[in-house]
């Protein structure tokens, strides 16, 4: 079982959106996917029209209540493909938790609970802050995707997560591994896109995907039809890209 | 004073854009104008390259020890235009605040020590959350503009925020006034940017701004050049509709 973060404390740039093709991608490819919505802004469990089948269990009652996670995922019209829910009450985790022991391994003890092959990969979509949920899905990852939109702000935020990956594995995650580089919202032909391509390449070198998530409007369009991209348009250039990232991201692991 | 909040929970829709731009274009028209940058990741500080010349005392000191405004605040190359910088320490206020007292009115206190005839306007740049941050800008705010990306999700975060609203309303601020939607990073020709459109405007008629930031790579440029739209490119489309905004905003509160 894999499980990985998508992350970037960066606003909007695409980790919503990848969590949930990228999912849909290797679910198609055969893999038995878990979505694991970490945003109480629940974007996740939205673009797949979960958050009205939401019942009395999310992802919320499992960091606080310790309830199993099969108590609260539910499943989606793509076979394979399954979602650990969010809703507002998240937004209260971080108080909640703020005095209570353990407070970043309680997802990593929920996943570590389900059976050990029921999921190929299990996909934690990050909301954009580097607080307590962040540090629950580092915590719990074994790898990490970093979404980059490949403009100013979202690269001058990745050396405060290499900051925060270097505290997370020697301190709680010594296996927590960067999978790579995601850049996102590419607009191939600007100037700018380049720009920063070429600053996040000299910094992590290989460790960027060869694979880039360019802008493509069906990527947008999908949350408002409840669809993933391959349901939506599954010959947009958006559905290429993420069936290119699954694969390329099936190939990474494989030979780590 | 007219202190304005520049607010939308969701990430990456322009906060930041907006409250350097506004902020400029009325500086630019003779006002005085402080940007409250409230944002750990200090993106509206670092935009007009401001991140280097920060010195002991940012808004985090304003908010936990009660340090004055003006001992914290930086000027710009822009006369009229100054800025209370952020930077990481910022991400600690809520845990710092978490048992004190009256932990939403610190920025309110704060700018209520500025003597009345500094500032004609004070933006405050808002985190990707409802959470303190946000709440002290609220609570210190006259009014709010909300900025919303003409898609899918920034729209659906647009009830969360009127609820949050009446409830600030109703129990610290009833002051605080919403002042306009603005729809930002408009696509003009798509019909996702239109339908978007509709339904805002369905919901919130006359409060939307008729000004729409369109998609202009060049707001996307200025921050790398520690620029407003104005001193990197005043003839673009960017510096045009700002300029607009920062018109038909002055015409909207004084007709108020
Ligand atoms: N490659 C793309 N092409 C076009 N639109 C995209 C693409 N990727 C994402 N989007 C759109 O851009 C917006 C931001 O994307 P998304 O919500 O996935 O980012 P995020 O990082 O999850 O944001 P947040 O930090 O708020 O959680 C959304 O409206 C989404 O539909
Ligand atoms: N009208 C526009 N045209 C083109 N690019 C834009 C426009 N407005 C903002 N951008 C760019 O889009 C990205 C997101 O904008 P910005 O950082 O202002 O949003 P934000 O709401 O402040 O994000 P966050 O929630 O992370 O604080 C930035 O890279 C910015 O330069
Ligand atoms: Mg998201
Ligand atoms: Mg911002």
């Amino acid at each position: 079982m894999r499980i990985v973060a998508i992350l970037n404390q960066k606003g909007g740039v695409g980790k919503t959106t990848t969590a949930v093709n990228l999912g849909a991608a290797l679910a198609l490819a055969g893999r038995r996917v878990l979505l694991v919505d970490c945003d109480p802004q629940a974007n996740l469990t939205d673009h797949l029209g979960l958050d009205e089948s939401v019942g009395e269990l999310t992802v919320y009652d499992v960091l606080t209540e310790g309830v199993p996670i099969e108590g609260a995922v539910l499943p989606t019209s793509t076979p394979g493909l399954s979602v650990l829910p969010a809703d507002g009450d998240l937004a209260a985790v971080e108080q909640e938790l703020a005095t209570e022991i353990a407070r970043e391994t309680r997802l990593r003890r929920a996943l570590a609970r389900v059976p050990a092959d029921t999921y190929d990969w299990v996909l934690i979509d990050c909301p954009p802050s580097l607080g307590l949920l962040s540090l629950n899905a580092m915590t719990a990852a074994t790898g990490m995707i970093v979404t980059v939109q490949t403009e100013y702000f979202a690269m001058r935020g990745l050396s405060q997560i290499d900051d925060i990956v270097r505290m997370v594995q020697e301190h709680v995650n010594p296996r927590l591994q960067l999978l790579g580089i995601l850049p996102t919202l590419v607009n191939p032909v600007t100037r700018l896109a380049r720009e920063v391509m070429e600053e996040v390449r000299g910094h992590y070198g290989p460790l960027v995907f060869d694979t880039r998530i360019r802008q493509n409007i069906r990527l947008a369009e999908a949350p408002g039809h409840q669809s993933h991209i391959f349901d939506y348009d599954p010959l947009s250039a958006g559905a290429e890209d993420y069936r290119a990232l699954a694969v390329e991201l099936e190939a990474r692991v494989a030979a780590a």
